[in-house]
């Protein structure tokens, strides 16, 4: 069988599907100091999993109002700037007027996903860090 | 402030697979 370590390598989803792979995928951005990337993507996912229903709907405002603080509200955070004005705009709305959808955070998670894939992935699978894993 | 945090720490933990 392929070993877990080549198969980080053929996609971001094999690599966020192993729980060994995200830890070294998250050392290597906390070296790069942008491991918020990572944290916010599965806090979206997390969020989106929350199934919207009477017991759960204060949870629910909570938890978007924190995702929304830590991550969006500072426009220096490294989450914050790889996200555009109008999705920013969008969540800041929902969560100012309490309308809180499962899928409220998607498009931001798409976009720091895209901005994974494209920049820190290829760099993970360059760095010392797995190169020396492997 | 730490709930939020435990409980934002709970959500990404929530997303993540379980060990193999």
């Amino acid at each position: 069988p392929t070993p877990p370590y080549l198969r980080w390598a053929e996609s971001l989803h094999s690599l966020l599907d192993d729980q060994d792979g995200i830890n070294l995928f998250r050392t290597f951005l906390k070296q790069e100091n942008c491991a918020d990337l990572l944290d916010f993507w599965f806090a979206c996912s997390g969020f989106r999993k929350l199934e919207p229903c009477d017991s759960n709907e204060e949870k629910r405002l909570k938890l978007a109002k924190a995702i929304y603080k830590k991550y969006i509200l500072d426009n220096n955070g490294i989450v914050s700037r790889q996200i555009k004005p109008a999705t920013k705009s969008f969540i800041k709305d929902c969560v100012i007027k309490q309308l809180i959808d499962p899928a409220m955070f998607d498009q931001a998670q798409t976009e720091i996903q895209s901005m994974i894939e494209e920049n820190t992935y290829p760099l993970f699978l360059k760095s010392d860090i797995y190169l020396e894993y492997t | 402030i730490d709930s939020e945090d435990d409980l934002l720490q709970e959500c990404i933990s929530s997303a993540m697979p379980k060990k193999k």
